[in-house]
């Protein structure tokens, strides 16, 4: 299980170095161990260069900057090992809008393997969506779903 | 296996029996606030056998079934089905010849769990053998919860290893 | 001071319950005292309860309603006890057009007062502005403030 | 006292001098993820003197200047200045006679600090008593930064109190 570590660790992050520069477009991104020797115990460090900004500590990130690094490395690893689905809940919440262009586009080159459920209250994100549902409480406390068609949801 | 349908009846907000038909390629799910949207998430993370109540939102696993509201009883029980499709042949030796596959949990407020895969009983561990063996299992980095993005930048190192070996 | 956190706590408590219902178009919800006799080190209770839906613990809540019953709160203390100015960075994030409509509102009133500063990704937030900066980096890694007029943010 | 204006250079991301004049009412603030929107409101957190870096996202006050970007070298010194109107006479009794009132914080690379009123040396205890006798200090109700809001709810009970405490 040590080399299985090491081995998805290294595809992952491989992946991961492609994944960021095209979610930022530009910048990089890399994993790195925080122990090389310890497969076991090590954790994972993060190191992140948005485009144009220099080398510096993940926390200075902006929340939409970090929100992003975050989905890159949840696309990596997803690209190494797909699910036969996968659920986001809001993930796009602090996108601004170029950002969700991008982040959509990569989800549909991956939903063509598997099934994508996303959770959104962004109008990008419904427009590019192959089906809607919209989730309704016309009845105070009692959750309804209905098919919507993106015109009577803009309406 | 990809996800076909996914029916709830009790659980959390959904008092009525609602099924969410799912297709090919990317799904999205619109809504005000509170309306029920996280609440489906929920749903398919219990049906796929979260044991942990506060992976949910809830206290005690009891909170997961409809508690009532301005109109509306308490109900009794909390029932979910997720039904998946053997296209691609990946089910167990046990279920090759099925079309269909539908794994059903429902819990009483008794606190009496019942699992059920086409409509027959079953363990909880039939169904966790069953996500396994598929692959289907909800793993960590396939089910994002709202709010927890940003999680993984701010854990410890050690803390964001899971992601790797869920994968390896 | 005893007698001061108590009467605080008395005013904001009162403030509370009008606000909640106004920001949720109905609905009730209170503070309490987890311990009456103790108020140096008691803490506090919020008891929460949507329109037309149960009583029933926080955590049950999604997280728009979660969030606009954090901004109650916080905006029942400032009426208590206005600040001249107030900062509110993301707040209306996740919440949908009908929150941020009686968010905005609120908002506009206390600022008759005080001044607010709000950053927001929302388009409906900055229609309602009185004044809108828009900040840049045209040359990465270099922020820039410029004025904005809606129409040029819309285009 | 009303902030009438803010100046920023060499704080974060400012690396060219800005300034934002404040108007009454609501300000809206608007840009692309990462192009310096919550800087600002850590800068003002700083010049009113936020001693703890990790509340302005750093690991140390030495991160709040600005280090460089593809085109820029880091600089030595980042330093804000904000300036309040004293038109409701709200100040106290040494600055009756001003109509503003401008409080400066620098900090250079060595770890060296100044702080000014008015362009004057004072020390920062000057600076946190003249927030308090005006009543404009950062209280924790009036500056909510980007994700805290959920802290309220998720926090324990015990961990609501300062709330009330700071109001009074
Ligand atoms: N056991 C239960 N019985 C009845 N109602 C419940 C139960 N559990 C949760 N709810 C209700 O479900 C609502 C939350 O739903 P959910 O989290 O799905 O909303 P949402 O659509 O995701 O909203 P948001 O956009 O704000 O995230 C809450 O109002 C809560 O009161
Ligand atoms: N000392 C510094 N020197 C140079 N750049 C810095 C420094 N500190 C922070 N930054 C940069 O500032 C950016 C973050 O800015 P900020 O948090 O204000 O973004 P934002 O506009 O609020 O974005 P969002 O909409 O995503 O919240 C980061 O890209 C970070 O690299
Ligand atoms: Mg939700
Ligand atoms: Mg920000």
């Amino acid at each position: 299980t040590r080399k299985r570590f090491r081995e998805t660790f290294d595809l992952v992050n491989a992946r991961f170095q492609e994944v960021f520069p095209r979610l930022f477009r530009g910048g990089r991104a890399e994993l790195s161990l925080t122990d090389e020797e310890d497969l076991l115990e090590t954790g994972i460090e993060i190191v992140v260069q948005p485009p144009g900004k220099k080398l510096q500590s993940v926390n200075l990130l902006s929340g939409g900057e970090k929100a992003l690094t975050a989905v890159a490395l949840i696309f990596s690893i997803f690209l190494i090992k797909p699910s036969p689905f996968c659920l986001l809940d809001e993930v796009d919440a602090p996108l601004d809008d170029a950002n969700i262009g991008r982040f959509n586009e990569m989800i549909h080159e991956m939903a063509q393997n598997s099934q994508f459920i996303i959770i959104t209250h962004s109008k990008r994100t419904m427009e590019v969506a192959d089906t809607l549902y919209g989730v309704t409480m016309e009845e105070p406390g009692v959750s309804k779903i209905v098919s919507v068609r993106l015109n009577d949801y803009a309406a | 296996m990809k996800i076909r349908r996914v029916d709830i009846l009790g659980f959390k907000s959904f008092v009525d029996r609602i099924s969410l038909d799912l297709q090919e390629g990317v799904t999205a799910i619109l809504g005000p606030n509170g309306c029920g949207k996280s609440n489906i998430v929920d749903a398919i993370r219990w049906v796929m056998g979260e044991q942990n109540a506060k992976h949910l939102r809830g206290r005690s696993m009891e909170d997961v079934i409809f508690g009532g509201s301005e109109t509306r009883k308490p109900l009794g029980m909390a029932e979910v089905s997720i039904v998946f499709g053997n296209e691609d042949g990946l089910a167990p030796v046990a279920f090759r010849d099925y079309a269909e596959i539908m794994v059903t949990r429902r819990l009483h407020r008794s606190g009496e769990s019942e699992y059920l895969i086409n409509k027959s009983p079953c363990r909880l561990l039939d169904i966790t053998e069953l996500f396994m063996d598929t692959g289907v299992g909800a793993r960590a980095y396939s089910v994002i919860e709202q709010g927890k993005i940003g999680m993984i930048l701010n854990a410890k190192p050690e803390d964001r290893r899971f992601l790797i070996e869920e994968a390896a």
